[in-house]
């Protein structure tokens, strides 16, 4: 499929996802 | 929206790796929140600490107004964290009925009760082991707390 990207596998979306979570700042009452 | 039985499942799932004394393997065995109680106090015991759990019944047995007041209590800690901790104040849309899970272990209602505590876990100081630990469940699990998380990030949708 010409369409599909590179990482866009379940397991890629599922990692980017929990590693964008992860590098978030916890969050804080400001 | 992420169906609600469907997460309860999942989260079930989430939460046995937390090992805690109280069985955790039904939505029965959920509805008296004392696994939930243990489950929170790990995730931040300096909020959920040891005086907070001992607030809640050890054995409410089969008196469903002793679960719900457990479930009450945990509920009421769940949006002070929520609001005076990680500085978001849960949405009413979020809030599950404690009255259908401690009268009738309502799955849907349970799924939204144990997204709050997820949301605990993955924005805590600890989040970082909460979250790794996550990481090592099986993928279709991942995707839903994945979906469930995404949903409490989408705060302003009605």
């Amino acid at each position: 499929d010409p369409n599909m990207k590179v990482g866009a596998t379940s397991e890629g979306v599922l990692a980017n996802f929990f590693n964008s979570l992860l590098s978030k700042k916890t969050g804080s009452p400001g | 929206s992420v169906d609600k039985a469907e997460l309860c499942g999942s989260l079930l799932t989430w939460l046995q790796t937390f090992h805690v004394p109280p069985p955790c393997t039904s939505p029965q065995d959920l509805s008296s929140g004392l696994a939930i109680a243990y489950v929170l106090n790990q995730i931040d015991p300096s909020w959920f600490n040891e005086a907070w759990l001992q607030g809640i019944s050890d054995d409410p047995g089969p008196n469903w107004r002793l679960k719900v007041s457990n479930l009450k209590k945990i509920l009421q800690s769940l949006m002070e964290y929520s609001q005076d901790v990680l500085g978001h104040p849960i949405l009413e849309q979020h809030l599950p009925d404690v009255n259908l899970i401690g009268e009738f272990s309502d799955p849907e209602e349970l799924g939204k009760l144990l997204q709050l505590v997820l949301d605990c876990a993955i924005s805590c100081e600890k989040k970082q082991e909460h979250i790794q630990r996550i990481m090592t469940l099986e993928e279709s699990v991942q995707h839903v707390v994945m979906k469930a998380i995404q949903e409490l990030m989408t705060k302003d949708t009605p």
